[in-house]
């Protein structure tokens, strides 16, 4: 594992922990879209599928298991913790990412790159990861007055995102070993473009010392 | 399974 790997995955677990922590302290889900956090849980549950019957390493396994049990958490919350479920944004969050699933499914059952059950589940899972942000931009920009943590915990997606690039051009270049994960790479560099606007706003934003304001 | 390396990231 290196070093841009690691930071990818420590600003991905930060991520999560802005959102649990926003959630659980201030018990407030204003500005989070229930639709993105539907999709990320979806996506984990399929592309750890292997999570008990192949084993990595104990680093794999604990970030797999933290993953799974902070999404279903902040599913939780939002839906049916008393308090925190009434500052859902219902009306605003009306991105209908049903249909983003079905397309990525049938994506993932034509292009992948072994046609058996837990490796088009995994490709399902990367196609899905890469779209499933789009409800939660959406919301931003409706939303347009974002608050720290909300525009933080979006930063550390997309900063996680970046950093797996970089770990994948260096792993491409140090291990002799690696091939060309063209699904994996295509996807993430889709992934991480949809960031871009957000992250000129929000750069800007923490440069000038204001809160964060995208445009209508 | 044989590529055991090939779904090491998260």
């Amino acid at each position: 594992m290196n070093i841009f790997r690691l930071a990818g995955d420590m600003t991905h677990l930060m991520s999560v922990l802005v959102l649990l922590l926003k959630i659980h302290t201030i018990k407030s889900c204003a500005g989070i879209s229930l639709k993105t956090q539907e999709l990320y849980a979806l996506v984990f549950a399929a592309r750890y599928l292997d999570i008990f019957t192949h084993y990595y390493s104990l680093y794999n396994t604990v970030m797999k298991l933290i993953f799974l049990g902070s999404s279903f958490s902040i599913l939780w919350y939002m839906k049916r913790h008393k308090v925190v479920r009434r500052s859902y944004d219902k009306d605003q969050d009306t991105f209908r990412h049903h249909f983003l699933v079905l397309p990525c499914l049938v994506l993932a059952l034509l292009i992948n790159e072994k046609f058996t059950f837990k490796e088009v589940m995994w490709t399902f899972s990367i196609y899905l990861e890469a779209v499933a942000i789009l409800p939660q931009l959406v919301l931003l920009q409706r939303t347009r007055n974002v608050d720290n943590l909300t525009g933080q915990y979006v930063f550390l997606l997309g900063a996680y995102r970046g950093l797996y690039i970089i770990n994948w051009i260096y792993r491409y270049f140090a291990e002799p070993t690696y091939s060309t994960h063209w699904i994996t790479w295509i996807s993430g560099l889709l992934q991480t473009l949809l960031y871009a606007d957000f992250f000129y706003y929000y750069i800007n934003s923490v440069k000038n010392n204001v809160r964060l304001q995208l445009p209508a | 399974d044989s590529q055991p390396e090939l779904h090491d990231e998260l």
